[in-house]
């Protein structure tokens, strides 16, 4: 799954 | 958050700090390529713009604001401050090379398409390429110094933490990002050979030269 959105990584 | 993450974040900076310190102590980029340093202060720009409309943690933002300041000094660096120093002649990779198709695929394939998802994309793929200038500047003059070789081998490292961290966190977390991951193995790919080198070279004290 993914929020795309959000993307918490660096 | 998983110790592989960490360890590639920590990396990643390792890199950007042994680069800044190496230009700053010998007040020298010989042997840096520009271009690649362009390319991640663009990479990070287009990537870190969600500093402006989404909040995720302290930690994430800390960190975006560093690589921001560090790709951005590097670049002065080498075009502003030790401009007489830079190997211009030598770092000669086209960038439309890369940009128009990475710009062409940043539309066609992304997850959603708005202006800040769009630049989302083109900053990861972007990201898989952007060292391909530096290596091509190292094949070009056929050797490295060593400094710019442990850089390498760190920014090497991230991508490759990054991979073991996406099967973690696909694992523990069913996270699956495929843009990220397919572009994250495309990357580290590019780093392969110079492991290679790195390894039956470097670490052995010998200086990184072709054939």
């Amino acid at each position: 799954s993914m929020d795309s959105t959000k993307h918490d990584e660096l | 958050m998983n110790v592989f993450r960490i360890l590639g974040d920590v990396s990643h900076l390792l890199a950007m700090i042994i680069l800044l310190l190496k230009i700053w102590r010998s007040k020298s980029c010989a042997g840096i390529s520009g271009k690649s340093q362009i390319l991640f202060a663009l990479v990070f720009t287009t990537r870190y713009l969600d500093l402006l409309t989404n909040f995720i943690s302290i930690y994430n933002t800390v960190m975006k604001i560093i690589f921001l300041a560090c790709s951005y000094t590097t670049v002065y660096m080498i075009y502003g401050k030790y401009r007489n120093t830079f190997d211009s002649e030598n770092d000669s990779f086209r960038l439309e090379f890369l940009l128009v198709p990475v710009t062409g695929l940043s539309f066609l394939e992304n997850y959603n398409f708005t202006p800040l998802e769009i630049l989302w994309t083109f900053s990861i793929y972007l990201e898989s390429v952007a060292i391909l200038p530096q290596l091509f500047m190292i094949s070009k003059t056929g050797e490295a110094e060593t400094i710019t070789t442990h850089y390498l081998f760190f920014l090497g490292l991230y991508r490759t933490l990054y991979l073991a961290n996406w099967i973690w966190r696909y694992h523990t977390e069913s996270f699956y990002d495929q843009i990220a991951v397919v572009s994250g193995v495309v990357q580290t790919i590019f780093y392969c050979d110079f492991f290679y080198l790195y390894v039956t070279k470097v670490l052995k004290g010998k200086k990184l030269s072709l054939p």
